[in-house]
């Protein structure tokens, strides 16, 4: 599978992210050692709770699954709710350091649960 | 566009002048102080045409407004860098003025002469910072300023309608400010 971003990355630099590839694919019930990690960068970057590490599992349970579905919406991806590979490719792509926790524009339309 | 939670801005009066200064110590050579100082004006300059706020680089680093440095790893703001790619720079909201770029990157103020397939375009991600520290958050439009991701070898520098209404909606517009003179499509990449 092509993932067409990694394609201008040498692979033998320290690409932080470059791990996450791993978890191409994955959906929710998905148990692959090590998502625990990547559960932490969308803690790190506002879309989980914070939480103490010990407590982060390496299942793609329900409230990953709506990180995820956030994550895809702020990054303007295709809503799946899976690791596809455009979603995969965004999150290892270099990016700022600031969290994309942030509160929305006045203007724009928000729904609240009544 | 988005803001950071309660909307901070700079809150001077119109129009309003920032400050700037590099750390004396926090900073890369292998790009020219003189190279350096023109990619900052530049990017400064492309907020400053929208809205009516100037940006002047100070001499005095502890008073100026906005301080930017690059530093390696945990550098002590509780947001550590991790080396090449992955986190490139941080900055913080109103009224703060930390301006961080990872000192590990390859920074590039030429794709022609800066070979490095892992290579980062300084002044994209200096254009980017600077938006955050006039109040914007990230932003979901791909081709906009303030989208939090930027791959090797890519240049992004000039604003978009996204990042101008948002900056725009915290300063108001600079009086000489034309909407006709953004550009459907200013998005280059480069890869060498």
């Amino acid at each position: 599978r092509t993932l067409p971003e990694l394609t201008v990355v040498d692979s033998r630099n320290n690409n932080t992210w470059r791990h996450f590839v791993k978890f191409l694919d994955a959906g929710k019930g998905s148990h692959v050692t090590g998502m625990s990690e990547l559960k932490k960068y969308f803690q790190r970057f506002g879309y989980l709770d914070t939480v103490p590490e010990t407590s982060l599992t390496d299942t793609f349970d329900d409230r990953f699954e709506s990180a995820v579905i956030t994550y895809q919406k702020n990054l303007g991806l295709a809503v799946t709710g899976k690791l596809d590979t455009d979603t995969v490719t965004q999150i290892i792509s270099p990016r700022c350091g600031v969290s994309d926790d942030a509160a929305p524009a006045p203007h724009k339309l928000h729904v609240s649960r009544h | 566009y988005a803001y950071f939670h309660g909307q901070p801005r700079w809150a001077r009066s119109s129009p309003m002048t920032l400050t700037y200064a590099f750390s004396p110590v926090n900073i890369i050579h292998y790009v020219s102080q003189s190279d350096l100082k023109a990619v900052f004006e530049r990017a400064f300059s492309r907020w400053s045409a929208v809205i009516p706020v100037n940006f002047t680089e100070a001499n005095n680093y502890w008073a100026a407004d906005i301080k930017i440095g690059f530093y390696h790893g945990d550098h002590g703001d509780g947001e550590a860098f991790d080396g090449v790619l992955g986190i490139l720079a941080h900055a913080f909201s109103p009224e703060n003025g930390r301006f961080h770029l990872d000192a590990a990157e390859t920074w590039a103020v030429d794709f022609g002469s800066e070979k490095s397939k892992v290579a980062v375009d300084l002044e994209s991600v200096v254009t980017h910072e600077i938006g955050h520290i006039l109040g914007l958050a990230h932003s979901s439009v791909k081709q906009a300023v303030m989208y939090p991701s930027l791959s090797p070898r890519t240049k992004k520098v000039d604003l978009r309608l996204d990042d101008v209404e948002g900056v725009q909606s915290l300063y108001g517009s600079n009086p000489n400010f034309k909407f006709s003179s953004l550009l459907a499509s200013d998005t280059s990449i480069s890869v060498g």
